[in-house]
């Protein structure tokens, strides 16, 4: 389930 | 999340341990650049600004967690640490590391995804990571031979981005919008530059012989 989040990674 | 990112992670993770672990066994940062690590509490901080506003996952939060707290943990235990403190190396950590903070912060008014405060300063968090392991670098080419747990975490460092250079090449390949180009720049830039210490870690690696790297 990834979020549409442009910064999802760390 | 794909394999390469969590090994990115897990790698990151390891690298950020091993450094706690030597200076808190050895009591001592001999061979460690300060200024590097500030520049590491730097981005993270800048990079996790949005750690309250956007819950991505419980991963996703506890990591920044880890990664902000240890950054922390370890400029202070070099800067004030009454016992560590005395083996850190000040007269050989001289990078003039203002200029890298500046370049950085200049190309992330130019070039970032928004122009609002979080987004800039996550772009400079990625420009600023790309270039923090220098004084790093200088400082384990100032001392000559890297004694073993500073050359590990600097290779665990540049083996993490490298990792992470697979996963964008995955996401590319996987997901039709691709919007990682900051990212992966820098992130070629910056493993580009543990290029060097790699092929000396491997020969010394390779001759078993302590790692000497050229003046």
């Amino acid at each position: 389930r990834e979020q549409p989040q442009d910064h999802d990674e760390l | 999340m794909n394999i390469f990112r969590l090994a990115g992670d897990m790698t990151h993770l390891i690298s950020v341990l091993v450094l706690l672990l030597k200076i808190y066994a050895t009591k001592s940062c001999s061979g460690i650049s300060l200024k590097t690590q500030e520049l590491y509490a730097i981005v993270f901080v800048t990079r996790y600004l949005d750690l309250f506003t956007d819950f991505i996952s419980l991963y996703n939060t506890v990591m920044k967690l880890v990664f902000i707290g240890s950054s922390l943990a370890i400029v202070w235990c070099m800067r004030y640490h009454r016992v560590v403190r005395r083996s850190y190396d000040r007269e050989l950590d001289t990078f003039r590391y203002w200029i890298l903070l500046g370049v950085s912060f200049i190309l992330a008014l130019v070039l970032h995804e928004k122009f609002t405060l979080q987004e800039v300063f996550w772009a400079f968090s990625i420009y600023l990571e790309a270039v923090a392991i220098l004084p790093q670098l200088v400082l384990l080419q100032r001392s000559g031979n890297v004694d073993n747990l500073a050359g590990q975490y600097v290779f665990f460092l540049g083996a993490y981005r490298a990792f992470y250079i697979l996963n964008w090449i995955y996401r590319y390949l996987t997901e039709q919008r691709f919007t990682r180009w900051i990212s992966c720049v820098s992130g070629l830039v910056q493993t580009a530059l543990y290029a060097d210490f790699f092929y000396y870690y491997f020969i010394s690696w390779k001759n078993n012989a302590k790692l000497q790297l050229p003046a």
